[in-house]
């Protein structure tokens, strides 16, 4: 009864390798190993066997080194975009714990790992054993973060926008492309304000695409909600806008990965009046994520 | 409002408990998330101005716990870095600006390096709060947090101190104009049935606004210059233009009162300039005769440096007054003529020879009755109580008949009392001659004495 | 480090300020 061995992976250079937090699908954070684009992935596949003296026959055991796309809705609809393997043994018997090393030598991550609402990309090890009738299976999963460096180009964004006669406001963000511990710098200046206004906040909205066509779903979280202005203010007042990103739980922008989905990010600017009307105006910014200082030297 | 204090600082009881006990154990963050939440109950809209006040001096007052403790964990090297940045993370508006004020003022006594954007930084983000009310005590809370962090000459902080007089100055005054602005704003909330509960309500907070003023004047480093060139041109710069009577009048009193009188004696001009700009409700005549008054004080001062000769006083008020009552249409007689009182004064005590003076303005008081054609002051009426008080002035002071009579202009006034006045004034002449011992040693001089004319009556109505 | 200075603003008409609400 019960399974006839447990199966560990260990990574090579585990012990100074960062981790990195990813939610799984059930909502729990777990922290799993953190990898880049390009990075060998090794180590060692630990079969131990959990009573001595038994036998264990097998079909072969093999690693695989997965990278998928899956959607919640969908479970049949599973994309591997990334798809390795290796023999680690040839059919035969295993009678004692054995150890098998394994090395994928500069695998390309094209996407980071993501789960969100409908969808999830991630990234994993299978070991498995394949057997006569139901195989060993062990999963471990990794994190894969895609960095990028300073855009050469990042204009701020700088708009006027109003309702005739009512409100006309001038919005200014420093940039319109941000790292994930970036610092969103702008103002907001008014122009002509002929409504009671109660407060103005600004929102970080995430919104996940999936599907295409007439298929497309779109999710959208508000990730922030953050108060700019109390208050009613006049024409020609400016506002102040200062807004740390490293606060939030964010993910660089994901633009068609692998024309299954896409993770897009915008500012949210909000007015509310004193009937608790909302006047709003919504603008795409793009996130992405900056290598850590050591990688960077 | 005391039902709905209560609950307020109820919260606020149990979430500093909580915050002091959380830094006690040196859990900062949770420290800052009780302040937080206690800060949150100021984002109210529920609270009058006075129940408002008692919520915000509970809260700051436990907040001063926090900054008690940062200033001595960060004099202990504990210094949590980022704390700034920390602090800018919370949702609301309210909670932020107030934590960031006491982090800020932290960093700045800590690293005197960052003094100058710090101090430039904290007045500008408080922009974000437009709500007169909430706005006006949070800038009150920045101002006080920073009263004893403000650059200044002669102080004594080290050399990495960034920051200096001028930085202080534009501080205090920006700080000064948006409480100004949110002050008086607060006309406009509400129905047009509650206006006189709303001026009753700002003048309680007038002295929120003022304390800018205050602080202003402590400033070592503002000399006659700096004020004459900077900070006065920036007070009246908002006073003028806010259009307010209520802000008007009060500010007006408060540059009066806060600021020397050696200052005041070297922006005399600009200062009454100002007077012929403000509303035509702001009782213009009582802010002229408190300046008056005191510089009269001053140059009466035993101990004093008294009147520079450079500074023709009594000929700036007298013009600057003409030129106020110019401007001010509407002005009441009574009023005018309660001015002149005044310059009388000032002639008096400051130049107690210049007799000319004394005879100007009564000549300045006919002038002005006759452009506005007066023909008869009616005993009862404040005009007469006015202009009695003003040809007293002279017989008081020179105590000589003959020599108040040598005043041209003091008879021509008389042609404008009635028969009763006219009467008590001539007692009270006589009276006087009478007290003095006055000797009238000619003939002629007797004959002027008894012609005190108005209208073919001299002292006739005694007769 | 992240530049969070603030961006330049204009100042404020006084007749704006200080006007009442529109």
């Amino acid at each position: 009864l019960g399974p006839a061995c447990e199966i560990d992976v260990l990574l090579d250079g585990a012990e100074s390798r960062k981790t990195a937090e990813l939610k799984s699908e059930d909502g729990k954070v777990e922290k799993h190993f953190l990898f880049y684009d390009g990075e060998s992935v090794s180590g060692k596949v630990n079969i131990t066997m959990k009573q001595p003296g038994r036998r264990l026959e097998h079909n072969g055991i093999r690693i695989e080194f997965i990278g998928q796309i899956e959607l919640f809705y969908d479970k049949s609809n599973t994309h591997e975009f990334v798809s390795l393997v290796k023999e680690l043994a040839l059919p035969g018997e295993l009678t004692q714990s054995r150890s098998y090393d394994f090395d994928f030598m500069q695998v390309e991550k094209p996407y980071e790992s993501y789960t969100g609402t409908n969808v999830r990309l991630r990234y994993y090890l299978k070991v498995s054993i394949a057997r006569r009738l139901t195989d060993i299976v062990k999963e471990y999963d990794l994190v894969v973060h895609q960095l990028a460096t300073f855009p050469d180009v990042n204009t701020s964004i700088k708009m006027e926008v109003g309702i005739e006669d009512c409100l006309h406001i001038e919005f200014e963000y420093n940039k319109s492309k941000y790292h994930l511990k970036d610092v969103i710098v702008g103002k907001i200046y008014f122009l002509l304000v002929r409504i009671k206004i109660q407060h103005m906040e600004l929102q970080l909205i995430k919104k996940e695409i999936t599907g295409a066509g007439a298929n497309t779903t779109t999710e959208s979280e508000t990730i922030a909600k953050y108060e700019i202005m109390d208050g009613a203010p006049v024409k020609g007042e400016s506002i102040p806008i200062r807004l740390f990103l490293s606060g939030y739980e964010l993910t660089p922008t994901m633009r068609d990965v692998n024309k299954k989905f896409s993770v897009r990010y915008f500012i949210n600017l909000v007015l509310i009046d004193e009937e608790d009307r909302r006047y709003f105006k919504q603008q795409e910014i793009m996130l992405w994520r900056k290598a850590p200082e050591k990688l960077r030297r | 409002q005391e039902k709905l204090l209560d609950e307020a600082l109820q919260v606020v009881k149990v979430q500093s408990f909580q915050m002091k006990r959380c830094l006690d154990k040196n859990k900062l963050m949770d420290g800052l998330k009780h302040a937080s939440n206690m800060l949150g109950e100021l984002r109210t809209s529920m609270l009058s101005p006075k129940s408002y006040y008692e919520l915000y001096m509970a809260v700051t007052d436990e907040l001063h716990h926090l900054e008690v403790f940062l200033l001595d964990e960060f004099a202990k090297g504990r210094k949590v870095a980022d704390l700034y940045e920390l602090v800018q993370y919370a949702g609301n508006i309210i909670p932020r600006l107030y934590l960031l004020v006491t982090v800020g003022v932290v960093y700045i006594r800590t690293y005197s390096q960052s003094r100058k954007d710090i101090l430039k930084d904290l007045v500008e983000m408080c922009r974000g709060v437009q709500h007169p009310l909430r706005g006006l005590f949070l800038r009150n809370y920045l101002l006080q947090c920073t009263r004893n962090v403000l650059p200044d000459d002669c102080e004594n902080t080290d050399e990495k101190a960034t920051g200096e007089i001028s930085d202080s100055l534009d501080f205090v005054l920006l700080n000064f104009a948006e409480m100004n602005k949110l002050w008086v704003r607060m006309q406009h909330q509400g129905h047009s049935r509650e206006k006189e509960k709303r001026e009753r309500e700002r003048q309680e907070l007038r002295i929120l606004v003022g304390t800018n003023l205050v602080r202003l004047s402590q400033l070592d480093g503002v000399t006659v210059d700096k004020f004459k060139q900077l900070v006065l041109p920036g007070i009246l710069e908002q006073l003028v233009n806010c259009r307010d009577p209520i802000a008007q009048e009060y500010l007006m009193e408060c540059i009066i009162q806060v600021f020397p009188d050696e200052f005041h004696l070297q922006t005399l001009n600009l200062f009454l300039r100002a007077c012929a700009e403000l509303h035509q409700n702001v009782n213009v005549k009582n802010i002229i005769i408190a300046l008056i008054d005191r510089l009269a004080l001053f140059a009466h001062r035993e101990d004093g440096p008294g009147i520079p000769s450079d500074i023709r006083l009594f000929d700036i008020f007298s013009q600057q007054v003409a030129s106020v009552i110019q401007s001010r249409k509407d002005m009441p007689t009574e009023d005018i003529v309660s001015l002149q009182v005044s310059l009388i004064n000032l002639a008096m005590k400051c130049y107690p020879d210049r007799v000319d003076y004394v005879d100007k303005v009564l000549e300045t008081t006919v002038e002005i009755f006759g452009r506005i054609n007066l023909e008869r002051v009616t005993t009862s009426g404040a005009v007469s109580r006015e202009l009695m008080r003003l040809l007293k002035i002279p017989v008081d002071t020179y105590n000589d008949i003959l020599m108040v009579l040598q005043l041209q202009h003091f008879r021509p006034l008389f042609d404008y009392f009635d028969y009763h006045s006219r009467k008590n004034m001539s007692c009270y002449l006589l009276n006087n001659a009478l007290e003095q011992d006055t000797n009238i040693p000619t003939q002629e001089q007797v004959r002027t004495a008894m012609n005190i004319k108005i209208s073919g009556d001299g002292l006739e109505p005694l007769i | 480090v992240a530049d969070t200075r603030r961006l330049m603003s204009k100042r404020q008409d006084l007749t704006d300020a200080y006007g009442p609400p529109s």
